[in-house]
């Protein structure tokens, strides 16, 4: 941090901000224990403006990349799916991720020069830079995320895949070479559906694991309209190739900040849910919790 | 006892006030209801969602007997008989929250990538005397 302000900032909320060579002034009473000021850098958004860093954001603030509007959408609607109107988490998920990534491939290329006819099979190099999985953010599933055209006059695809992810040699920086590669089919009914998951887990999970910090693959997705059958005419294809795809990792993050839902459920079987304070929002007591926590009340009130 | 000895023989001005404070204890601790719009914080930018935040807050005065009603540890009993008896500058009880919930949160990254997380400990949903 290079703040104006960090004099200020630190007096005011030591705490948060203080610097490591910094931190041997402090008063041993605002010192943090290590744990906690290595998860710094870990702190939710939400804490880090109130930082060095957050101060010069809320005064100038960095310009952002702007995110695809598709990959928006998406997340709006994962968004709606797991939490609650007022943001909570909702209870009823049963799966253990507390985070999920969506990624836009930074940059494209179109290998050969074959003309792009329809049906043939084109590979699409992507490039995906995940510096913002932390080490503390452990990989559940990834998910390749194509979205559609609602227009598609068909209402089932059977589309060929073809993914190999490559490796840049030391020796040569131009010439990748495939490290590893996997082929599969896959049907599907159209419908409503804008988007179609296919997952690259077990594919993806040696590199991720590796905190591989830039992925680059190649995909040849090449769909036929209808179901699959000999002889299908190349004027049933669909470029899928010319939608880029985008990479959803679904992680568990580990680190203290993040919400851990099996350990919520393990405190909860541990200490039953008491009856919570009158005119809370949150408020979940039953109607024989709520009229036993009045007449405690009342009791209380006589007894002083 | 010794206070009563000191104090002056004065009635208070009305019994029935008096007493209601026994009763009707005033401004005890409790959830207050607070929320606000990352647009006010101008973190709208790159908080997608949620778009309002109620993170809640504990407020009031703690009882000298909090007992069970407050899930208060014993301590909390002993430090207001420290500071009532002993040592008045030793604090009283405060009430702070006990009890939270989690807040899930969508927000753009720097490089433009999207991220929902859910953050433990962002809102608060109980009160207690401690």
């Amino acid at each position: 941090p290079h703040s104006r302000d960090r004099a200020v900032s630190n007096k005011i909320s030591g705490l948060l901000v203080a610097p490591e060579d910094a931190i041997s002034e402090l008063n041993p009473l605002l010192r943090l224990p290590k744990g906690v000021r290595r998860g710094y850098a870990l702190l939710p958004p939400l804490l880090k403006v109130l930082s060095d860093q957050g101060r010069q954001n809320w005064e100038s603030e960095a310009p952002r990349l702007q995110p695809d509007s598709r990959a928006l959408r998406y997340m709006k609607r994962l968004y709606k799916m797991s939490a609650t109107k007022e943001g909570i988490p909702k209870a009823h998920k049963s799966h253990l991720y507390n985070t999920v990534r969506l990624f836009t491939p930074c940059s494209e290329c179109k290998h050969g020069h074959r003309d792009l006819m329809k049906g043939d099979l084109h590979s699409v190099d992507l490039l995906f830079n995940l510096d913002r999985v932390t080490a503390l953010e452990h990989l559940l599933k990834s998910v390749l995320l194509y979205s559609f055209d609602v227009s598609v006059p068909t209402s089932s695809l059977t589309c060929m895949c073809h993914l190999s992810v490559k490796e840049h040699d030391l020796s040569s920086q131009v010439c990748p070479s495939i490290s590893h590669s996997v082929a599969f089919s896959l049907h599907f009914e159209v419908r409503k559906r804008k988007w179609v998951e296919i997952d690259v887990t077990s594919f993806l999970q040696p590199l991720i694991a590796t905190h591989r910090r830039n992925i680059h693959m190649a995909v040849n997705f090449t769909c036929l309209m209808g179901d699959p059958q000999p002889n299908t005419k190349r004027d049933n294809s669909i470029d899928m190739a010319l939608v880029p795809p985008s990479l959803l990792l679904y992680l568990n993050d580990t680190s203290e900040q993040a919400y851990h839902r099996w350990n919520s459920l393990r405190h909860r079987r541990k200490n039953p849910v008491r009856p919570r304070l009158r005119n809370s929002p949150f408020a979940d007591t039953t109607d024989d919790e709520a009229r036993a926590n009045t007449r405690s009340k009342r009791a209380s009130r006589r007894r002083r | 006892d010794e206070n009563l000895k000191e104090a002056p023989a004065t009635p208070p001005y009305n019994l029935s006030e008096y007493f209601k404070q026994f009763l009707f204890p005033q401004n005890e601790c409790e959830l207050h209801s607070f929320r606000l719009s990352f647009s006010q914080l101008k973190w709208d930018k790159w908080i997608i969602a949620p778009h309002r935040y109620s993170p809640q807050y504990c407020k009031g005065d703690c009882p000298r007997v909090v007992g069970h009603r407050y899930g208060s540890p014993v301590h909390t009993m002993v430090q207001n008989i420290i500071y009532e008896k002993l040592d008045s500058s030793v604090p009283k009880p405060s009430c702070v929250p006990a009890e939270y919930s989690p807040l899930s949160v969508l927000t753009i990254e720097p490089d433009g990538s999207i991220v929902y997380k859910e953050y433990e400990d962002m809102i608060a949903t109980k009160c207690t005397c401690r």
